[in-house]
């Protein structure tokens, strides 16, 4: 038996809407420590890593380890069928083919359920080495995802470049250059919007507008996006789901011939 | 110009 409560059902929207773009169906790895899904994008470029940790949630129990397959945009139409303030409950027998999301609104005055089927998936797990990391930037998400679509107006690709000065995007193509450049500055009253930079070593690597873009509609889960960088190894993008774990996207650079 | 790398080489199958 598999049964987890989260009162905010739009978190769990959000993680959806965030993923959609890069996954047309995954697979939920259900374990006493929560949810995991793993899933490379059909081009194999990027990869998205979720952890939703049991004790995040509500009320959560999972007898045996279990593998939910779903497609994705049934998944979306089924919480398109909630309300922002639902809380939702999952549930799956063992060894079940079907999953039910049960929604309640905050007044207790309205209950729907909907059954899905589930899928088998021949999904492939990855180890991912642990990376001693060049430089690991916060900034706020917002600013993050600003940036992103405002130099995705200039090429295909952004640089992203870090020095102990601060850390500068910048992208070229046929109608000029842009570049943004940020200092770290400390907020101590409102830390979320702080950016702050840990520097081993100067890095600049490029990456695709149009994952990153992707990346950034995870924005609505934190203040604050991390992005690890090193050379020769993909980018980390990191976006903290409070109190329930975190959203990971590894983008793989593009190299220079 | 680049080419865009794919993740396959970086990670292992487990």
């Amino acid at each position: 038996m598999f049964e987890a409560r989260l009162v905010n059902s739009s978190t769990f929207r959000k993680v959806l809407d965030a993923i959609k773009d890069l996954l047309n169906e995954a697979s939920f790895d259900c374990s006493e420590n929560g949810i995991q899904l793993q899933a490379m994008d059909s081009s194999h470029v990027s990869l998205v890593s979720l952890n939703l940790k049991s004790d995040g949630f509500d009320k959560f129990r999972c007898d045996r380890n279990l593998t939910m397959g779903m497609n994705l945009t049934s998944l979306g139409k089924v919480f398109k069928c909630s309300g922002a303030d639902d809380t939702v409950t999952m549930k799956a027998q063992d060894y079940a083919d079907t999953v039910t999301f049960m929604f309640e609104s905050k007044k207790q005055d309205k209950i729907s359920d909907y059954e899905m089927k589930l899928m088998n998936l021949d999904q492939e797990h990855l180890g991912i080495p642990d990376t001693e990391f060049s430089c690991i930037i916060k900034m706020p998400s917002i600013e993050f995802a600003r940036i992103i679509r405002d130099l995705s107006q200039f090429g295909e690709s952004i640089v992203i470049s870090c020095t102990k000065e601060g850390v500068k995007f910048s992208a070229q193509g046929d109608i000029g250059t842009g570049n943004v450049k940020l200092a770290q500055t400390h907020n101590f009253d409102k830390e979320e919007e702080s950016v702050t930079i840990d520097l081993q070593e100067p890095v600049a690597l490029t990456f695709a507008c149009q994952y990153l873009n992707s990346f950034t509609k995870a924005t609505p889960l934190s203040n604050q996006v991390k992005l690890s960088m090193c050379e020769n190894v993909p980018l980390v993008v990191e976006y903290q789901i409070p109190e329930l774990g975190h959203l990971r996207f590894y983008l793989a650079p593009k190299i220079e011939e | 110009t680049s080419t865009q790398a794919r993740l396959d080489g970086f990670f292992t199958v487990l």
